[in-house]
């Protein structure tokens, strides 16, 4: 099945 | 506000500031994203004369919060370079006030940008059909997939005793506009998400009647509750095939 990702997949840390 | 997120985030910094109150923090596992804004007309009065982080533990927050009673007036108050956060109770006819003191922490938290989305599908429906559309599927299966078109909001779930699904399609209330459904499209978008953050998400449906489904294809979903002088904002990564 499809695989959790992670936030940081798509957020930058500031 | 508390109550719905403190089985998702446990220590937090509330940034305090001339505008309020505001909270960004991530679940343990980097997936889900709390972020709370509490703007100074949910208070009266607010004061702040320098930027401070409170950090706070919420589980002890709410063992000081349970202490209250619902209609109690709450006051707040940290100094300069505080090491504890000060709540006061009064009940309405001023006959009973209690007052405590819980220690803060230094919390060194990982901040997240969140970039300025326009979004492919927003869908503003009823909190509690929300609510519970995801507790019945959490019944059948891990995993939920929310399919928006033009006709409707479907979403879906299979799991080892069988599948289904719910399907919603646009429908307003005159009398109530939180009991509407209403679905801006773009384009379609297709995404599966965790139910297990959903549910927990879906704690905050107390705080507002309508709740708020941000999507666009490969990016975190925004669940948005709105209040009366700010909003209660989860993102979740989606989760997304090889």
């Amino acid at each position: 099945g499809p695989k959790q990702r992670s936030l940081f997949t798509f957020f930058q840390k500031v | 506000v508390v109550e719905a997120i403190k089985d998702l985030v446990q220590d937090c910094n509330f940034d305090c500031n001339d505008d309020g109150i505001q909270l960004q923090a991530m679940d343990n596992s980097h997936v889900a994203l709390v972020s709370m804004k509490l703007s100074t007309g949910a208070f009266s009065p607010f004061r702040c004369d320098r930027n401070i982080a409170l950090g706070i533990n919420l589980n002890s927050l709410m063992k000081v919060l349970r202490a209250a009673g619902n209609d109690d007036i709450l006051t707040l108050k940290a100094e300069d370079q505080p090491d504890s956060l000060n709540l006061v109770f009064e009940s309405p006819g001023q006959d009973r006030m209690s007052e405590y003191d819980i220690k803060l922490m230094d919390i060194d938290q990982e901040h997240l940008g969140i970039p300025e989305t326009e979004y492919a599908a927003t869908i503003s429906l009823p909190s509690a059909e929300f609510q519970r559309i995801c507790r019945d599927l959490s019944a059948l299966s891990e995993s939920v997939s929310i399919e928006a078109s033009k006709d409707g909001v479907k979403f879906s779930c299979s799991g080892d005793i069988g599948n289904g699904s719910v399907t919603l399609r646009p429908h307003t209330n005159v009398e109530d506009e939180s009991k509407s459904t209403s679905i801006a499209l773009t384009e379609p978008v297709n995404l599966t998400f965790s139910l297990k953050y959903l549910v927990n998400f879906c704690k905050a449906s107390s705080l507002s009647g309508s709740v708020q489904l941000c999507l666009s294809n490969e990016v975190p979903l925004l669940v948005e509750f709105k209040m009366g002088a700010g909003y209660l904002r989860f993102y979740l990564a989606p989760k997304i095939g090889d």
